[in-house]
């Protein structure tokens, strides 16, 4: 499903050139479940916006679904994330204007989805992610775990065939936390390709498999017990 | 230091009103290091912004310092945020125009510090929070766990008698994380008072006192073995 090979990301600043991704190999298999842990810093949120086509790399081959997406263009590479590619951000990226509701819609409004059908899916994302009661609140009128869920209702409302998620967990308390992993598997034992970063442990357990990052290197390929 | 009594605080959203929190009563001593804990949405981000004099109660006492502080004008809320108060926000609410650096010299030019006094200090807090690589990154050229350290640095430049910090390990790695607390221990060690709100139970161990918030009132006063 994914195939990436000698990947390297550089950010430049003023003067300064930062090497976020420093070749990175990496093989993720149709369907896997897979964690990505490493420090604060170590590159995990470049490697996933290369992964999920938000951002090119500098360098190195990454060919998705059989296809080389150096190849594509930025058309083509929206068209991928929309149909394809759920992306929960570590930073939400939420739309301030709108409320919840219309924040979950957006994608299946993207996606071309008839109205009374895409109402009813945000509806029972919303709900499946506890948050039916806060449907009218814009994200500014929300806590910082609320508009998490919302982020992660968006992401996988079009159900789509590849899931990345960056530190989903990172403002909930171990009970949602939980919660929302629940809902992680269950789309995960339908077959979905899915790639959780997390700082969190707990989190990582529920993977067969975590990719530790240091520095912009895979340090660690680590292969659990299969849960 | 700090009493509260039935405090309420209040949202409306549209035709909604939302209690944020249903009578809080919380006594919290000179020097003492508190957490608090609680489901997503269960009030914590409300009440530290009401013990940060960030947000006024809808009702209740609150006297901090042995001043009623509904008794002060915006100025004077503002001035005692400014001079002893450093908080740390669960959305770093860092400025992005301008680079870490001077996000972090900022309290202290509020302050009337001296230049080279403020950026020696400055440079110090961004060495310690383990960032003296990223000092003239803007905050969108940082990971998110680098924003949250910055906005840890900025929190405690100014080194305030009363530390709140909301949610400040949620993006970091556990080692990045303990060395953050660390520094938190060591301001606390000095006799400041400290309340953090977590999520992870590693954090929440560091203190003697753990408050369970759940949906808006106390639910559970816990008092650890002293660390
Ligand atoms: N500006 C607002 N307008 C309306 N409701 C709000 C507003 N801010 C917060 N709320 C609501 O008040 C409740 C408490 O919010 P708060 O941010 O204090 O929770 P929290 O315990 O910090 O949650 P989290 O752990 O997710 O950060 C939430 O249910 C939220 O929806
Ligand atoms: N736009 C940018 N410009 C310059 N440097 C950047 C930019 N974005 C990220 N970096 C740097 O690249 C490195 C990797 O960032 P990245 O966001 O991938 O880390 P991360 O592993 O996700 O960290 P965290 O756990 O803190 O979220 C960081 O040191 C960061 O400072
Ligand atoms: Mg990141
Ligand atoms: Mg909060």
């Amino acid at each position: 499903m994914i195939t990436m090979q000698s990947i390297v990301k550089e950010y430049r600043t003023g003067e300064v050139v930062v090497q976020a991704l420093r070749g990175v190999d990496l093989e993720v298999e149709r369907g896997e479940l897979l964690a990505i842990m490493g420090p604060s810093g170590s590159g995990k949120s470049t490697l996933m916006n290369v992964i999920g086509c938000l951002d090119r790399p500098t360098s190195g081959q990454y060919v998705l679904g059989g296809v080389d997406v150096s190849t594509l263009d930025d058309n083509e590479l929206a068209a991928i994330r929309n149909r394809k590619i759920g992306f929960v951000f570590q930073t939400f990226n939420l739309l301030s204007r709108t409320d919840c509701f219309h924040n979950v819609e957006l994608p299946l409004i993207y996606g071309g989805v008839a109205r009374k059908v895409r109402q009813e899916r945000a509806r029972e994302m919303l709900d499946k992610v506890g948050l039916s009661h806060r449907m009218r609140h814009h994200p500014n009128e929300l806590s910082g775990g609320e508009r998490q869920r919302v982020a992660i209702a968006r992401a996988l409302v079009n159900e789509p065939q590849i899931i990345l998620a960056d530190e989903p967990t990172g403002n909930l308390d171990s009970k949602t936390g939980e919660e929302i992993l629940r809902i992680f598997r269950a789309l995960h034992a339908e077959g979905r390709t899915m790639i959780l970063v997390t700082h969190e442990r707990y989190v990582a357990e529920h993977a067969a498999r975590i990719v530790h990052l240091l520095d912009g290197t895979i340090a660690e390929d680590e292969r659990t017990s299969q849960r």
